[in-house]
C-alpha cells in the first residue's frame, strides 16, 4: 500500500503569466512525482499539488526562487488518510 | 453487513463490497421500485452495476446519474449511496420526486470505476484512473473522463500513459466507459445525464473540448443558476457554474460532451465539496450535508427535464 508520510498538498494561486508558466513547468518534471489535484487553469485560479516528501524541498525552492507564494493546504496527507481509515473501521465495528 | 438500509451508516465511507451489499438490500426492500442492472464488466472483471428506479412502463424517458468515475473522489460514491436511499424514502411523500417518477425512470451508477475504487481502498488512496494495462506501456490506467468520443485526443488530455489525464489508446477503450456508451445508445431515451465528481464546488455543462458554445447554452446556464441557488439554500455552500471550458479549463474526451452530442440536452457535471481544505480527503462527517445539498440541485435539473420534454 502506498503511504503518504510527510507528503503535503500545496496551494498556489498564480497571479501573473510568468508565475503560471513557472507552475506549469513543474507539471513536466515527472521525476518529482507531483500529482496535480487542481491543474493550472489560469490566473487567479488555485493550483493544488500533492508533493511527495522527497520532492518537497526542490518544489518549495523552485517556487520561492521565482517569488511565487504558496500555502500548505494539507500538512500531512498520511494523517488524513489514517483518520479516514480509522473512521471506516469504527463504523464497521 | 447491515440488516437493512435503515441501519446502513451513511455518515462514513464504505468498501466496494459494502456498497454492492447495500444495493442488494435496497433492491430486496423495494422490489416494486428498484432493480439492479449489470451493464458490463470492468478491466478486472468486476460487474458494473446500475440501479434503476421505475414505477413501470417500458423505455420511458430517463435520467442518468453516475458517481465515482474518478475513483479517489470518495464523497461522490458516498453521495450516490445516499441519493439511492433518498429516492426510495421520498418517492411517494415528496411531490416533486413522485411526479418525476410518474413520467421518468432514474438510473444511478454509484461505482462507475470499481477497479480504481478498490485500488484506492487497498493500494493507493490517491488513484484516479481506471486500472487498464497495455503492453509496452510503463504506466497503468486511463482517465475515464478523457476517454469519450467527443474531441477525443484533442488539447485538454494527455497522450502520456503516465499522466493523470491520459486519454487512452482510442475512444471508449475503457470498458467502464464503453459500458455506459452502449447503455445510453441502446436505451435511446435518456433526457438528462449528470456525472458527479469532486472537488471544487462547480456545476458545469458542455463543452469542455471546444470554445464553441452549445446551442442550448442559455437554457443550461439558467438551469444551472436555479440548481446552484437551491443547493446553496441549505447550508450556504457557494458554487460557481458555467461551461467546462470557460469555468475550469479545456478538457477533451469528456463524458458530458459526448452525451450532449448524443442529443442528451440536459448534460451536467458536478464538482462537489470542497474548494480546497481537504480536497479528495473530505472528512466523512461532510458526506451527508454534501449529499443533501447536491440532491436539491439534482431535483431542479430533474424537474426541468420532466417539464421540458424533447
Amino acid at each position: 500500500t502506498e503511504t503518504f508520510v510527510g507528503h503535503q498538498v500545496l496551494r498556489i494561486v498564480p497571479t501573473t503569466d510568468e508565475e503560471l508558466q513557472k507552475v506549469e513547468e513543474l507539471q513536466n518534471l515527472e521525476e518529482l512525482q507531483l500529482d496535480f489535484w487542481l491543474a493550472p487553469r489560469g490566473l487567479g485560479h488555485p493550483v493544488d499539488v500533492h508533493v511527495p516528501f522527497p520532492s518537497l524541498q526542490p518544489v518549495k525552492a523552485h517556487l520561492e526562487a521565482n517569488g511565487i507564494s504558496y500555502s500548505i493546504m494539507i500538512q500531512d496527507v498520511q494523517a488524513l488518510v489514517d483518520h479516514e481509515q480509522t473512521e471506516m473501521l469504527r463504523s464497521r465495528r | 453487513l447491515p440488516l437493512s438500509t435503515n441501519t446502513f451508516d451513511y455518515t462514513t465511507y464504505h468498501s466496494l463490497d459494502e456498497i454492492y451489499a447495500f444495493m442488494d438490500l435496497l433492491v430486496a426492500e423495494n422490489p416494486n421500485l428498484v432493480s439492479k442492472l449489470e451493464i458490463g464488466q470492468s478491466t478486472e472483471n468486476r460487474p458494473l452495476y446500475v440501479l434503476k428506479f421505475s414505477k413501470g412502463g417500458t423505455n420511458r424517458p430517463a435520467i442518468w446519474i453516475d458517481t465515482g468515475i474518478h475513483s479517489r473522489e470518495w464523497v461522490t460514491q458516498a453521495s450516490g449511496v445516499w441519493f439511492a436511499k433518498k429516492i426510495v424514502q421520498d418517492h411517494e411523500n415528496d411531490e416533486g420526486l413522485a411526479s418525476i417518477l410518474d413520467k421518468m425512470d432514474i438510473f444511478l451508477e454509484i461505482v462507475t470505476n470499481p477497479d480504481g475504487f478498490v485500488f484506492t481502498q487497498t493500494q493507493n488512496r490517491m488513484w484516479r484512473k481506471t486500472r487498464s494495462k497495455r503492453s509496452g506501456s510503463l504506466c497503468i490506467g486511463v482517465d475515464p473522463n478523457r476517454n469519450w468520443d467527443a474531441g477525443f485526443g484533442g488539447p485538454g488530455a494527455s497522450g502520456n500513459p503516465c499522466s493523470e489525464t491520459y486519454h487512452g489508446p482510442y475512444a471508449n477503450s475503457e470498458p467502464e466507459v464503453k459500458a455506459i456508451v452502449d447503455f445510453v445508445k441502446s436505451h435511446g431515451n435518456i433526457k438528462a445525464f449528470i456525472s458527479i465528481h469532486s472537488y471544487s464546488q462547480l456545476l458545469l455543462y458542455p463543452y469542455g473540448y471546444t470554445r464553441t458554445p452549445v446551442p442550448d447554452q442559455k437554457e443550461l446556464h439558467e438551469i444551472s443558476e436555479k440548481a446552484v441557488a437551491a443547493l446553496s439554500s441549505l447550508y450556504g455552500t457557494s458554487y460557481k457554474y458555467g461551461s467546462i471550458i470557460t469555468t475550469i479549463y479545456q478538457a477533451s474526451g469528456g463524458t458530458i460532451d459526448w452525451t450532449y452530442n448524443q442529443g442528451i440536452k440536459y448534460s451536467f457535471t458536478f464538482e462537489l465539496r470542497d474548494t480546497g481544505r481537504y480536497g479528495f480527503l473530505l472528512p466523512a462527517k461532510q458526506i451527508v450535508p454534501t449529499a443533501q445539498e447536491t440532491w436539491l440541485a439534482l431535483q431542479v435539473i430533474m424537474q426541468h427535464a420532466r417539464d421540458h420534454p424533447y
